[in-house]
């Protein structure tokens, strides 16, 4: 299982803009 | 077209929308004691993103409400009270909703734009890197 850490660094990550 | 530097002082939105500024704007709010909102604000929009009939939405869902919202960090501080209990309530019910933080987002978002999105377009760390 996944830390609450984890689950949330993988949330915020998931919205971060990527390079273009 | 605009280059990224000017197009960083038309909004925040497009601050954030570009990798390197919201590196940038990041780097800034560590200085200020405050990236917790911007945090938080990637965070809503990572949680709009995911999958209801995940199980782990809820368990996302869970962990933003206790990091950001139960305690007096710095994101509960900026919240409307009405907004903490709708989401509290929310949260209380099992009522996750991809739409559960889009209110808090925007009161977030607001401050940033009247306050630290303002403050770092005339910050050391901005002036230097353009």
């Amino acid at each position: 299982i996944d830390s609450e850490d984890d689950l949330l660094q993988e949330c915020i990550s998931s919205a971060m803009p990527k390079k273009k | 077209p605009d280059s990224p530097l000017v197009r960083w002082t038309k909004s925040l939105h497009f601050l954030l929308g570009d990798q390197d500024g919201a590196h940038l704007f990041r780097t800034f709010l560590e200085r200020e004691n405050c990236v917790d909102t911007l945090d938080f604000w990637f965070a809503c929009n990572g949680f709009r993103q995911m999958d209801l009939k995940d199980t782990k939405t809820n368990r996302v869902a869970k962990v933003i409400f206790k990091r950001y919202i139960e305690n007096n960090s710095i994101v509960a501080k900026q919240l409307k009270p009405a907004t903490k209990t709708f989401i509290r309530d929310s949260i209380k019910k099992q009522q996750i909703d991809s739409a559960m933080f889009d209110q808090a987002q925007t009161e977030i978002q607001s401050n940033m734009e009247e306050n630290a999105y303002q403050m770092f377009l005339t910050s050391d760390i901005y002036l230097e890197y353009v």
